[in-house]
């Protein structure tokens, strides 16, 4: 099975 | 004052029609340099960031920075109001509480204007580095919208494998599984339908249907996509916006539990 991963993982709050 | 004026309405419809299955609200930051969004699902897997440059509108005008939260539903309800040959402006007063959408027939007898309320947003705003990516496609839109619909069907996610010979989409899912592999156009002549990889690095990468399928929303707006792909990083759709902007989608990864 995949799991999704989230998109602020990869990018940081500003 | 804020005013930025498009001949053609229908480049706001088709960007609307986008965006509008991923997004709720935005918050559209107005400039000098033109109108940029940058917003994350509610889920947040997916991150949209539009752009339209100043130099693209007919006309444009913005006194002061601006950032107005907007309902994507209601923008979508107003711009389907628009004739398809209708001019549209858009128009906000420097410390808006709404914005207005005035479309005007191109025989000029019928003016329409619509007045959105504005919302209060606290959105995060993210910092995409600079990445520099092992493959880039680019393709034809329709053909990556086709086989995601096709492949869609098969299972909830799409692997995406690139390699010197080409591109390969593959989906496996209960009932069965399917692929669909790309060669690399030998002859670009046939620019809009040419197949193009710029590889670095071989990848392999699965991705979510559901929104690779949001994603295909925005083939109106440009005949080519290009799919910026690294391992273990976000994806990357780009579509151009004719000679305005353009629409990004970054969507995480599915990785192996």
């Amino acid at each position: 099975a995949k799991s999704q991963r989230n998109i602020m993982a990869y990018f940081k709050v500003r | 004052m804020f005013e930025a004026r498009l001949i053609q309405s229908s480049i706001l419809k088709k960007v609307l029609d986008a965006v509008k299955d991923l997004l709720n609200e935005a918050t559209f930051e107005c400039s000098d340099s033109g109108i940029q969004v940058q917003a994350m699902d509610n889920a947040h897997v997916s991150l949209v960031a539009l752009n339209l440059r100043s130099d693209g509108f007919d006309k444009y005008r913005c006194d002061r920075n601006l950032s107005m939260g907007m309902s994507i539903a209601t923008m979508s309800k107003i711009l389907k109001c628009a004739g398809p040959e209708d001019t549209v402006t858009l128009r906000a007063a420097d410390n808006p509480d709404t914005v207005a959408f005035i479309f005007e027939s191109s025989n000029k007898e019928k003016l329409a204007e619509y007045e959105m309320k504005l919302i209060n947003m606290d959105q995060e705003h993210l910092g995409i580095p600079e990445t520099f990516y092992s493959c880039v496609v680019k393709m034809s839109s329709h053909e990556f919208a086709r086989i995601v619909r096709d492949l869609s069907q098969f299972g909830e996610n799409i692997t995406i494998a690139c390699t010197k010979e080409g591109v390969k989409f593959t989906a496996i899912g209960d009932s069965g599984s399917a692929n669909v592999k790309l060669a690399q156009t030998a002859d670009a002549s046939e620019e809009n339908d040419a197949v193009i990889i710029e590889m670095q690095e071989s990848v392999k990468l699965s991705f979510s249907c559901r929104y690779l399928t949001c994603f295909v929303k925005a083939t109106p707006l440009c005949s080519q996509v290009q799919l910026s792909i690294s391992n273990d990083v976000p994806l990357v759709c780009e579509y151009k916006i004719g000679d305005i902007g353009q629409i990004r989608y970054y969507l995480a990864p599915k990785i192996d539990d």
